[in-house]
């Protein structure tokens, strides 16, 4: 399962 | 989104185009780390290839191509069109100190061992220790133009800005990336030297910041 909550941040 | 975040989003935003008017203006990228910006471009790089393969906002998607053209156009100033003007002696750190043990980490402990994944834990880790150059260069000389150091001060702020986005975030939302944590409090603790610095010398009107 690839986390990708903090990839919306910059 | 919250307040800390777009607030840190913009400090970044203003530090960046600080540096690059800077160095439009003055047409002199003195005292100014190629290496540092070399660095920072690569983090856009290597985390923004997300640009290709998910769209999460237009705020998002604007803001990540703005950061990569300025990231590249500052280094394109220090390194061709100012370049007479680059202390590349002083600006003596050697990366592969920092390159060679992010790029290692950055295998070793991620969220999935995919080349995205693994190229945004690399970016995450680089930005952390990315400053450090320009750090060691002010240290080598002893000192820093107030410009420069206004840069560093919003570089600074935006970092902790980001810390208090990630408190309110595991408050509200329950959130908490491990990886971007861990390596925004050690990119935080790198500013606060100079912070100290920041307030007790440029803020008090001293053209200058140099160092005790």
């Amino acid at each position: 399962q690839v986390k990708v909550d903090a990839h919306d941040e910059l | 989104m919250n307040i800390f975040r777009l607030l840190g989003d913009m400090c970044h935003l203003v530090a960046i185009i600080i540096l690059f008017l800077k160095i439009w203006r003055s047409k002199s990228c003195a005292g100014i780390s190629g290496k540092s910006q070399v660095l920072f471009a690569l983090v856009f790089t290597t985390r923004y290839l997300d640009l290709f393969t998910s769209f999460i906002s237009v705020y998002n998607t604007v803001m990540k191509v703005v950061f990569l053209v300025l990231a590249y156009a500052t280094v394109y100033l220090i390194y061709l069109r100012f370049r007479s003007t680059y202390n590349s002696e002083s600006d003596s750190f050697r990366v592969e100190f920092l390159l060679v043990p992010v790029a290692g980490l950055s295998f070793l402990e991620n969220y999935a061992f995919a080349p995205l994944e693994i190229l945004w834990t690399f970016s995450i880790y680089l930005e952390s220790v990315a400053i450090l150059p320009q750090l060691f260069m002010i240290t080598k000389t002893g000192e820093a133009e107030s410009i420069t150091t206004h840069y560093l001060f919003f570089l600074g702020l935006y970092r902790a800005l980001y810390l208090a986005n990630w408190v309110w975030r595991y408050h509200t939302e329950g959130f908490f990336d491990q990886i971007a944590v861990v390596s925004g409090v050690v990119q935080t603790i790198f500013y606060c030297d100079f912070f100290y610095l920041y307030f007790t010398k440029v803020l008090r009107g001293s053209g200058k910041m140099t160092l005790p």
